[in-house]
């Protein structure tokens, strides 16, 4: 199964 | 206050052309090193990095850091009135309700002004640190948008396979399946035409291709597009103009 990952799993608030 | 003068209305209509469908409101940050502006899409998906760069202004002031925000559709409505070879100028005063916009024909026979809005946006801003991509794809815009519009017909996704053999582009759906395979070219006459590898290890990476059919919306600011590819991490589309760069960030569909 793939499933869609998003932005903020990768980049932290700044 | 912001004074920026633009000598191509062009690079600003094509610019909002090429994001105004992936995010709908945006601070434009205005410091002395230009105008830049950060946003994710509504699901959060796709991240939208822009910089005009204050040298390809003249003249450009800033005296302080302003955030503009902006509803982009509403912006795009104001720039449909500006001619592609218009002067363009911005101007804001320091702490701002409203951005002027001034549009100047070449010879300088007409001047229109228009005043626009603004919002307050409370906006995130990520933090993406510099990056050493294992896999850097350089290759010529259209064919980029061509790969994209084609396997978008046969499926959603795709997976982009980076290798010694070359950079492979797949896609398998319910009517079948497709792939476009470039390997590296060299045309030392046209170097926008020429497709290069740069590879430190292999990278695999499966992408949602409407995101990436919406980031070439951006092909006419630029002949060459880059891809930047590591493992487990966003994919960086980048298109390089004079005086600045856009920027996509798109998060990798995960197996489970």
């Amino acid at each position: 199964n793939v499933s869609q990952s998003t932005i903020e799993e990768f980049y932290k608030e700044h | 206050m912001l004074e920026a003068r633009l000598a191509q209305a062009a690079v600003l209509k094509k610019t909002l052309d090429a994001i105004k469908e992936l995010v709908t409101d945006a601070n434009f940050d205005c410091s002395d090193g230009g105008i830049s502006l950060q946003a994710m899409d509504n699901s959060h998906v796709a991240l939208v990095s822009l910089l005009l760069r204050a040298d390809g202004f003249e003249p450009y002031r800033c005296d302080r850091n302003l955030a503009l925000g902006i509803n982009l559709n509403s912006l795009s409505k104001v720039l449909r009135s500006a001619q592609n070879e218009d002067i363009i100028t911005l101007k804001a005063a320091d702490d701002p309700d409203n951005l002027s916009l001034t549009f100047e024909s070449q010879n300088q026979d007409r001047i229109s002004e228009y005043e626009m809005k603004l919002m307050d946006i409370d906006q995130e801003h990520l933090g993406i640190p510099e990056t050493a991509y294992a896999a850097v794809i350089t290759m010529p815009a259209a064919e980029f948008q061509r790969i994209c519009r084609d396997l978008s017909g046969i499926s959603e996704s795709v997976t982009i396979d980076a290798s010694k053999d070359g950079v492979k582009f797949a896609s398998a759906g319910d009517i079948g399946n497709g792939s476009v395979t470039l390997k590296q070219t060299h045309n030392p006459e046209e170097p926008a035409l020429s497709t290069s590898i740069e590879l430190s290890e292999s990278v695999t990476l499966t992408f949602s291709l409407k995101y990436l059919v919406n980031f070439t919306k951006a092909t006419p600011l630029a002949g060459a597009v880059t891809l930047q590819m590591s493992n487990d991490v966003p994919l960086l589309v980048e298109y390089k103009m004079e005086g600045g760069y856009l920027r996509y960030y798109l998060a990798p569909k995960i197996q489970d």
